[in-house]
């Protein structure tokens, strides 16, 4: 599987469609304190299946979806496409038109989320079989969120041992 | 269950091993079950010895020397399952500048190992400077958050807000 | 007893306020009370509006505004009961240069208003360049702890071991 | 009250006897990972009376002196001196000499701890209650260790309220 793109639409601070081109290599995202990197993270395992609001620094899932700022109202929805190609995988729960899938989560305010691959709405547990089946899930030891090194030196050995089953 | 883990267990550590001497320029250390006799209840246990100094449970290292340990656990577990993403928000911020260095030759051994894409969160222009491309985020409006190409010569620039 | 918390939550709340002005260049924020109405058994919650965003607890900010937040609390009880000694332990790392330029600003600030002596641990260029003296720390023999004087215009060669 | 300087002497990784001078304003400590940095900070607030080997990354007390290296023996002891001055607080155990005041605490191997203030051995909670009267302690908020502000984020806001007790 290789992930190609991520769009995002009305999560936390990226209100405005933004496009994030995921390409081979090492590819470095920068900017000041507060403008928005680590929401790029938190939005790629949201559409990953992520279902703890806590994990992605919120109380309630609606926390992602923008809030508004003194110039703009807040938004009724928020939504992330990720657009991913070269599946081999058999367990593929819809038929990918070109070598290419599109996953896309939604949530509505005070509704709750809709997942749909290739536009045919799934539930969540699938969306999560799709990327188990390729090693990766929105808790995949290769996801590491800003401090969860810290976390990771500081837990107790028996909840460090859960990073060995990610490999098993 | 247990036959998965144990096997996982021998790869991983495997993986640590070579990755902390490589991350450390030298030194010992090495994974270990403890508490239960039993892998899938046991605590893992993490001996570390940095290159002159004593064997050590990871507790009594240098916050960069844990950093950098954790770095090379988390990297023998990609390699005994490699994902096709790999994202780092800001693992890099403990480190002093010849280990940053140190860490971005072990990103760019990652990439050459396998195809994974790596996006790696950082303000450390060491780190920025050794990247295929950068993409800056910013807030040019307060609170609204625009993503943008960025020149790895302009770089500076945009870590300084 | 309870008096007294009641009356440090105030001034230490007053001080708060003003410092996250300082350190975030406007917004707002304050302490509060959780959990309970008696001030002996209550959890202390820091709300924050960083200019231009959204008033929200601690936990929804970013890791540098986090930081700033904390070390505004942190100097917000050392203003209201001033120690001879101050240390403050790489409090500078997740911060961007204009939030580090800002902190160092509000050292100056508290070094102006207060007889204690600051020591200051950083693997930043800017901190480094802002104190009034450095010391460094080697270990040419490997394990082995040695103080050095440094020259300001040297730091840049300690801090790349 | 002033600190003036502290010495070290088999104090972790500062085997070898060290004079830190703590001088008016603002003194920068740098060096790479892992040369000691840290151990400074440890040191001032096991001389103060830090009686938790946790809050100094260690199992046991014993952990603070200098374990050996492969061209050092281990120490049999580990000794820290902290002078301080300008006391205007009355409940001082010992006559100073001159303005000035030498706290020491020494360790041996398997036989605890022993304070002296101006060469008179005192007990452990002496040493604690000259500097609570002058506004600072072991765990003063003031005394800012490497991820404390982390735990302060993360924290509980029960246990978060602790740093107001320092404060009153
Ligand atoms: N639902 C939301 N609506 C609007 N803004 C939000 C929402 N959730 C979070 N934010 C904003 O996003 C900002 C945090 O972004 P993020 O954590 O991605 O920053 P960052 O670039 O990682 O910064 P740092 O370098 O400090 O880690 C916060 O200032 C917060 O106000
Ligand atoms: N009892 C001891 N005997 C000998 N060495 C010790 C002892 N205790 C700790 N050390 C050594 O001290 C080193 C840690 O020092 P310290 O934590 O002060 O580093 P630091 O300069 O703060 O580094 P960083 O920048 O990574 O935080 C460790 O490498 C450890 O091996
Ligand atoms: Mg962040
Ligand atoms: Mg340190």
């Amino acid at each position: 599987m290789n992930f190609n793109r991520l769009r995002l639409n009305g999560f936390k601070s990226f209100v405005d469609p933004t496009d994030l081109q995921i390409l081979p290599g090492l590819t470095g995202i920068v900017g000041p304190n507060g403008c928005g990197k680590s929401n790029l993270l938190d939005a790629l395992r949201w559409v990953m299946g992520e279902n703890r609001p806590t994990s992605m620094r919120g109380d309630g899932m609606d926390d992602v979806i923008f809030g508004g700022t003194d110039l703009r109202p807040a938004r009724a929805f928020a939504e992330v496409v990720l657009e991913v190609g070269d599946l081999e995988s058999a367990t593929m729960p819809v038929q990918a038109i070109d070598d290419t899938v599109e996953i896309v989560r939604k949530i509505n305010l005070e509704s709750g989320s809709v997942y749909r691959i290739e536009g045919k709405e799934v539930l969540a547990r699938e969306v999560r079989m799709l990327f188990a089946d390729s090693s990766i899930g929105s808790n995949s030891p290769s996801l590491v969120r800003q401090g969860q090194i810290a976390s990771l030196i500081n837990e107790h050995p028996k909840s460090r041992r859960k990073i060995l089953e990610e490999a098993a | 269950g247990r036959g998965k883990l144990l096997s996982a267990f021998n790869q991983v550590n495997q993986n640590f091993k070579e990755l902390f001497k490589t991350l450390f320029g030298g030194g010992s250390s090495n994974l270990m079950f403890v508490e239960s006799q039993d892998p899938l209840e046991a605590g893992l246990e993490i001996m570390c010895q940095p290159p002159g100094k004593k064997l050590s449970s990871l507790s009594l290292l240098s916050g960069g020397e844990q950093t950098l340990a954790a770095i090379s656990l988390i990297f023998a577990v990609f390699l005994a399952r490699p994902s096709p993403i790999c994202v780092l928000d800001e693992v890099d911020a403990p480190l002093d500048d010849a280990n940053v260095v140190r860490f971005c030759r072990l990103l760019d051994e990652m990439n050459s190992k396998t195809e994974t894409r790596f996006l790696i969160i950082t303000h450390n222009p060491i780190t920025m400077a050794r990247m295929n491309r950068l993409f800056g985020v910013t807030m040019e409006e307060k609170g609204v958050s625009q993503l943008v190409s960025v020149d790895l010569d302009r770089a500076e620039e945009l870590v300084e807000a």
